[in-house]
């Protein structure tokens, strides 16, 4: 554990709890892309099923219980609790097109051929487009509200606290683990356009990002 | 991969 790692965590637990609490609040879901939250939900089943094989500490298991519980409470709230409010007309990314490459990829490039690193290889490789669908939506009404701007800066951040985890880990202790580091990557470069727009509209006090 | 090879990540 070091500083980025942690930091990286909270930032994705702030993310989430962002989230959840703009539902929660608003008791609407507008604007949030149901699916992209059911893919979330989905990267974190595949990818804590250690929870049942090894313990590794109080502070990992705790947060993967954290992570798990809060994403299946925000895809119940945008699918039962809230369905009214859900844009399913606007939230109308493909996500097959995301899923069967991410399934055929992680069969090929995975630490070894069992069913829990498949598995754990397949969660990882989901979280890299998980997005998608929740930037996809907001390229297509052209805009977003900024609660939902500052919850995907808190996950972009997240991703770029990591890469800087890897880096320090690189360095402290010759420690790399590739497949989590090239999906990561890939996963901070799709916030990048996100990030642009987010520093120069969204903090400049307006209440909504407008794509041009 | 050995549990101690990266799955402490969240």
């Amino acid at each position: 554990m070091n500083v980025f790692r942690l930091a990286g965590d909270v930032s994705h637990l702030v993310a989430i709890i962002i989230l959840l609490l703009k539902i929660w609040r608003s008791k609407s879901c507008a604007g949030i892309s149901g699916k992209s939250q059911v893919l979330f939900a989905l990267v974190f089943t595949t990818r804590y099923l250690d929870l049942f094989t090894v313990f590794i500490s109080v502070y990992n298991t705790v947060m993967k219980v954290v992570f798990l519980a809060l994403s299946y409470a925000t895809v119940y709230l945008i699918y039962m609790r809230f369905r009214n409010s859900y844009n399913s007309e606007n939230d109308t990314f493909r996500v097959e097109f995301l899923l069967v490459p991410v399934i055929g990829l992680s069969f090929l490039e995975n630490y070894a051929f069992t069913p829990l690193e498949i598995l754990w290889t397949f969660s990882i490789f989901l979280e890299a487009v998980a997005i998608m669908p929740q930037l996809f939506m907001i390229t297509k009404t052209g805009e977003a509200e900024s609660i939902t701007t500052h919850y995907l800066f808190f996950l972009g951040l997240y991703r770029a606290l990591y890469i800087a985890n890897w880096v320090w880990r690189y360095h402290t202790e010759s420690f790399y683990d590739l497949i989590a580091i090239v999906s990561g990557v890939v996963q901070t470069i799709f916030f990048c356009d996100f990030f642009y727009l987010y520093f120069t509209r969204v903090l400049r006090g307006r209440g909504k990002m407008t794509l041009p | 991969m050995d549990d101690d090879f990266g799955k402490d990540e969240l």
